[in-house]
């Protein structure tokens, strides 16, 4: 799934303020 | 992960409550002080004379923002990062726009039948250059269903957080884990609603929960639909994390 949803992965990986 | 005291799920729920507070993208008093804030007449015309594809771009954008927000939201909830990035990527996958189906019933007025959007309240007529009336008509159904429960802001949070976390979604890496995350939100739901002597609610709740199933699977529909006639748009044209989640 991580290939195929590279946004929501990068979305997932900022991080949080 | 499981919580085995009183004092865990009173951390738990706080947890849960102040991400939905975090990420919400309008306060409730804020869209209290506007809820008479109505389109008028030329601006419905303005919406109506969208084209399809341009209504449906516009629609597009206004999710994908709703839909960041619940991301943000999932990352708060406690032990949703302690699953894999696959099980987090696949539970919003499926769980985010039902999310926002729940979020949005707080968008709306059910006094006049209108939900907040692009600034305003609007009606279903807003809408119609979608050309999908049954879709609309059984969101703002369901927001009517979702408000007549009055359920206060904690436990929207709750459930929201049991909307998400559901191990029944498919391409779960470690159903297992998720299981035990569920059954922690289960039990903060089940805690706040015997808090506030409203235990009844989680029956109804669950009817919600197939509702947004259905609802979800007639966005899939009608996405289809859209993209057969106007691929140009659907491919070019709709935001990026749009496509990754439902295309």
């Amino acid at each position: 799934l991580k290939e195929k949803h590279k946004i929501l992965h990068q979305l997932l990986q900022n991080s949080t303020s | 992960l499981y919580p085995h005291s009183l004092r865990n799920i009173d951390e738990l729920c706080a947890s849960i409550v102040r991400s939905h507070r975090e990420t919400s993208q309008y306060r409730v008093e804020e869209l209290h002080a506007l809820r008479w804030k109505l389109f008028n007449r030329e601006e419905i015309q303005a919406y109506q004379s969208k084209s399809v594809d341009e209504m449906w771009q516009h629609c597009a954008i206004r999710l994908t923002e709703a839909v960041q927000y619940v991301v943000e939201f999932a990352k708060h909830i406690p032990g949703f990062r302690m699953l894999s990035q696959n099980d987090q990527i696949a539970l919003l996958k499926t769980g985010s726009m039902e999310v926002v189906l729940v979020r949005m019933s707080r968008l709306f007025n059910t006094e006049n039948n209108t939900v907040f959007f692009d600034g305003k309240f609007a009606g279903t007529e807003v809408f119609k250059s979608l050309a999908c009336g049954d879709l609309i008509t059984a969101v703002f159904d369901f927001a009517h269903g979702m408000c007549a429960l009055k359920l206060t802001e904690q436990q929207i949070a709750l459930f929201s957080a049991l909307v998400l976390i559901n191990a029944d979604r498919p391409c779960l890496e470690d159903k297992g884990r998720v299981q035990r995350v569920q059954r922690s939100v289960e039990f903060g739901l089940t805690h706040i609603l015997h808090r506030d002597n409203q235990e009844s609610l989680m029956h109804k709740l669950y009817q919600r929960v197939a509702v947004l199933r259905s609802l979800c699977s007639l966005h899939m529909e009608k996405l289809r639909w859209f993209s057969q006639r106007y691929p140009l748009t659907a491919h070019s044209l709709f935001p990026p994390l749009y496509k990754e989640l439902f295309a």
